[in-house]
């Protein structure tokens, strides 16, 4: 019922 | 040139301890401050960020910036070569493609180094905002390591929900469900024991199994671990390195479809 979210998502690319 | 000394070389032997099992290959930024790893693991879904302060080392020197890509399998390989008490030495040239690690027991009599080749690595970094978090959790990293692995049995992932009256981890499953509620220490003898909790508001988010306990691998670094939350972004758990720095995960979490 719940998915896995990604760290791309919460924080840029620098 | 490049050398570090470390006379607790058990640390290092630790660290990577705590994060080979996350990362394949990472790079170590060698500056004048100081070393630092920060990866993702390969699927993107968690984040490890290591910190060692160059006044932590008995003896540190970085003349010109290096980035040291490794394979942490061969660096974990080389590390378990060292005692548990030797003294552990890392050595690069300026612009070099290897590294020297130098193993020293406590009386001298023995010397051991070992040549690694480096490798080039192109790694995204990542920059991680400055977050205030809603909720802060201290709790023996003992304990959490065991809370982790109790509540594994249960299902894929933990519910770790805080507040005022403390923290609950909870999974559930096909066996049934399992909760475990920590509240907070009202008086201890030992620092390390208590649990404290920091709360500006409640939080309740969802994690996955996999990686919390892929992270407890860092148990034997700190007698207390930090887990740090806020609603909609990544959990923080953070263990400090004895005196000379700290190993911080970064996991986002699981949410509703």
């Amino acid at each position: 019922p719940n998915h896995q979210t990604s760290l791309s998502s919460y924080f840029i690319k620098s | 040139m490049f050398e570090a000394r470390l006379v607790q070389g058990s640390l290092l032997k630790k660290v990577l301890d705590a994060i080979k099992e996350l990362l394949n290959e990472a790079s170590w930024d060698c500056a004048d401050s100081g070393i630092q790893l920060q990866a993702m693991d390969n699927s993107h879904v968690s984040l490890v960020s290591v910190n060692l302060r160059a006044e932590g080392f008995d003896k540190y020197r970085c003349d010109r910036n290096l980035i040291m890509g490794m394979d942490l399998t061969s660096m974990s390989k080389i590390l378990k070569c060292a005692a548990n008490d030797d003294i552990i030495t890392m050595k690069a040239q300026d612009n070099a493609d290897t590294v020297t690690f130098i193993f020293e027991s406590p009386s001298q009599e023995k010397v051991s180094d070992y040549e690694m080749k480096l490798m080039n690595l192109d790694q995204d970094h990542l920059g991680i905002p400055e977050t205030d978090y809603a909720c802060v959790i201290k709790l023996p990293s003992g304990e959490f390591a065991r809370i982790c692995r109790d509540l594994s049995n249960f299902g894929e992932s933990i519910v770790i929900a805080c507040s005022k009256e403390g923290v609950k981890f909870s999974a559930a499953g096909d066996i049934g469900t399992g909760n475990i509620k920590l509240a907070q220490t009202s008086s201890v003898d030992k620092e390390e024991e208590a649990v404290i909790i920091e709360m500006q508001e409640p939080v309740t988010l969802t994690f996955a199994c996999r990686y919390l306990n892929m992270f407890t691998k860092a148990t034997p670094l700190s007698p207390q671990v930090s887990l740090s939350m806020s609603p909609d972004v990544p959990l923080v758990v953070e263990y400090s390195i004895g005196d000379i720095g700290q190993i911080q995960y970064f996991l986002a979490p699981k949410i509703d479809d």
